[in-house]
């Protein structure tokens, strides 16, 4: 397989204020493929935290429309994935 | 080591070659052995970094566990390259060196790291493969025998935080733990480096009960944390895993605590995630620099303890 490029990825950050939105992140990764940063896995989401997830390009529409539709509060922390991979190469010394 | 450099992220065989390099270049203060071979079978080197005397306590930092955390491996490079630097001529290090022995495992999950490199930037877990999944991989952060797939873990092989078939069931997690129970007798303290949330901390994550040393872990971490703060105000919270980021069993911290190393250390470095994982090359050297007084400000205590 050729390298991943990760155009157009997205990596969220959600508040997650109880037991009920914790529910709501478990059926969003059963239904799409989430890149779980913080924490590890939707298993491991905690009251009163915040959720850091990577989603693939296809399916960004969905989860933002999932997290709008259940009234999320959450921010896009990386709006291109592929942009911040590229940026991580930022050695003077490169 | 062709085009090594400790401000750049560096691929396996410029890595590779830099370990024996730097091993070549400073006998009389670094060795190199290979622990065994990964997976898809490549060594697995790990340093000794100390001035040779006969029966000395050691500390164990391990980098890149999770292959996505490049600022992990990062880092056992810089703690290399300061010993080497600054011994004979910075008395805390020289101190350190001549009482102390560092065994630096610079990338644990060597294949993970590879793939990271050459397909796909994202990848977490080892490369392994096993009968009756296409799925790759097991999380060895949840491999080891420390509440082995308790919770925090998952049991599905597609999962990024399966547990594997069985306790030490990972080439890798199985040559480190191995390394380790041979020399528990000098191993005085364990540092594993990950990264990111600018997180310190100890036993337990596989259960919410605390070490018999909670209060001297607790006040421990306190100070490398002020102590970390002291150069760039970077703040990192602190405290026992389960309480402080989730329960997560199989961690090699917990493993290392109830083999009997008292002195057991998760960091999480950099940064809190403007760029998770993404750490840009450009935070490579204030993060390893900070890094380097928590670990000193560890490993001093450790030598005063031993």
């Amino acid at each position: 397989p050729s390298q991943e490029d990760f155009d157009g990825n997205q990596v969220f950050r959600v508040s997650v204020p109880n037991e009920d939105h914790i529910n709501l992140i478990q059926e969003l990764a059963n239904s799409v493929q989430i890149d779980f940063w913080k924490p590890d896995s939707a298993t491991q989401v905690k009251p009163l935290t915040t959720v850091d997830f990577h989603v693939k390009a296809e399916d960004v529409a969905t989860v933002e429309k999932f997290l709008e539709q259940n009234e999320f509060h959450y921010e896009v922390l990386i709006g291109n994935v592929r942009n911040v991979l590229e940026a991580q190469f930022d050695s003077h010394t490169r | 080591a062709t085009g090594h450099s400790y401000t750049k992220y560096n691929k396996w065989e410029t890595i590779e070659a830099w370990i024996q390099e730097v091993a070549n270049n400073n006998p009389d203060l670094i060795s190199r052995r290979t622990i065994g071979t990964t997976f898809e079978g490549r060594n697995i080197h790990l340093l000794k970094v100390g001035k040779p005397k006969a029966s000395k306590p050691a500390i164990f930092i391990d980098c890149g566990f999770h292959a996505r955390e490049w600022i992990s491996p990062a880092f056992c490079q810089w703690f290399v390259k300061e010993a080497v630097r600054t011994y004979g001529q910075e008395s805390q290090m020289t101190k350190l060196l001549d009482e102390l022995d560092f065994y630096v495992l610079p990338v644990v999950n060597i294949d993970g790291y590879v793939y990271t490199w050459t397909r796909s930037r994202m990848w977490r877990k080892t490369r392994s493969t096993k009968a009756g999944s296409s799925c790759v991989g097991v999380d060895p952060n949840r491999n080891f025998n420390a509440g082995w797939c308790e919770v925090g873990a998952s049991r599905s092989p597609c999962s990024d935080t399966y547990c594997g078939p069985a306790a030490e069931s990972e080439k890798e997690t199985k040559a480190l733990a191995d390394f380790i129970r041979q020399n528990l007798s000098s191993i005085k303290a364990y540092l594993t480096i990950h990264s990111y949330s600018q997180m310190m901390l100890y036993p337990y994550s596989y259960a919410y009960k605390l070490p018999s040393n909670n209060e001297e872990l607790k006040a421990l971490v306190k100070g490398a944390a002020t102590e970390l703060a002291s150069l760039y105000g970077t703040k990192y919270t602190y405290g026992p895993g389960a309480t402080t980021i989730y329960l997560a069993a199989g961690g090699s911290d917990d493993w290392a605590y109830d083999q009997g190393i008292k002195y057991s250390f998760t960091f999480e470095l950099r940064d809190t995630g403007t760029y998770g994982f993404l750490l840009p090359e450009s935070q490579i050297r204030p993060t390893c620099e900070e890094t380097m007084l928590a670990v000193m400000y560890i490993a001093n205590y450790v030598r005063e303890h031993p």
